[in-house]
C-alpha cells in the first residue's frame, strides 16, 4: 500500500486543531 | 495485560504506524538492572492529533533536568539494544549544544511521524537524552550494515535538522554498545 505522508508545516498546523487538545 | 492498540479517532490523520512515548530516568544505585526498570511508556498513539495530545502534556526536552531521556518508538518495539528489532541495528547520534534539544528534538520527529526518511520499515525509533554539559539526539534503525540506508538517513537527518555546518554525527551498532555498555 501507499505510505503516509506529512510535511513539517502540515504536522504543525495540526497542532491548534480542536481535535489535538 | 499488553494494553489494545491505539486507532486513529474520527476525522484525525493517522500516521504510517503507531508509536510509543517512552520516558526514563537514570536512578541512583543498582546501575546494571536499572535501564529497563526505568523505562516507562507515557502513552501510544495512530493519528498526528493523538500524538499532540501527549506532546503538549509532557514537559519540553530543555526543561527537562537531570539524566533523563524521551525515547519515540514504533509500537511494539521497545528502547532497548536488546529487542529483536533492533539487535542487529545501530543509531546516528548528535551531540548538541544546550539549549538546542527542544528545537531539534520536534524536527527530528516530525521528520520520522511523516516519513520523511524514505528507508521503508527502517526506522525503529529516536530518542532525546538530557545530559549535564550537553544533549544527545539519536536515531535507531534496524539493520547497522547497510550502508546506503544510513547514509540515506544521515542525510535526511541533515537536512530536517538545520545543524550547524559543523556538527558532529556518528553512528553506532547497538553491537557496539552492549560490548562497551557505555553509550554516552
Amino acid at each position: 500500500g501507499s505510505r503516509i505522508f506529512y510535511e513539517r508545516n502540515f504536522l504543525m498546523q495540526c497542532r491548534n486543531s480542536p481535535l489535538a487538545k | 495485560p499488553p494494553r489494545p492498540p491505539p486507532k486513529p479517532g474520527p476525522g484525525e490523520h493517522p500516521l504510517q504506524y503507531n508509536y510509543g512515548f517512552w520516558y526514563s530516568r537514570k536512578s541512583q544505585g543498582n546501575k546494571s538492572a536499572s535501564y529497563d526498570a526505568n523505562l516507562k511508556l507515557i502513552g501510544t498513539f495512530a493519528s498526528v492529533e493523538q500524538f499532540w495530545r501527549h506532546y503538549c502534556h509532557i514537559a519540553r526536552p530543555s526543561d527537562l533536568n537531570g539524566h533523563t531521556d524521551y525515547h519515540l518508538f514504533k509500537e511494539g518495539i521497545r528502547p532497548m539494544w536488546e529487542d529483536s528489532a533492533n539487535k542487529n541495528g545501530g543509531k546516528w547520534i548528535i551531540r548538541l549544544k544546550k539549549g538546542l534539544a527542544s528545537r531539534c528534538w520536534e524536527n527530528l520527529i516530525m521528520a520520522m511521524l511523516g516519513e520523511q526518511f524514505m528507508v521503508g520499515e527502517e526506522i525503529c525509533g529516536a530518542v532525546i537524552s538530557i545530559r549535564y554539559a550537553e544533549d544527545i539526539l539519536s536515531l535507531w534503525n534496524r539493520t547497522a550494515n547497510d550502508g546506503v540506508t544510513t547514509a540515506r538517513i544521515r542525510d535526511t537527518l541533515k537536512r530536517v535538522l538545520n545543524l550547524p555546518p559543523n556538527t558532529v554525527m556518528e553512528y553506532k551498532t547497538h553491537v557496539d554498545s552492549i560490548k562497551d555498555n557505555s553509550s554516552f
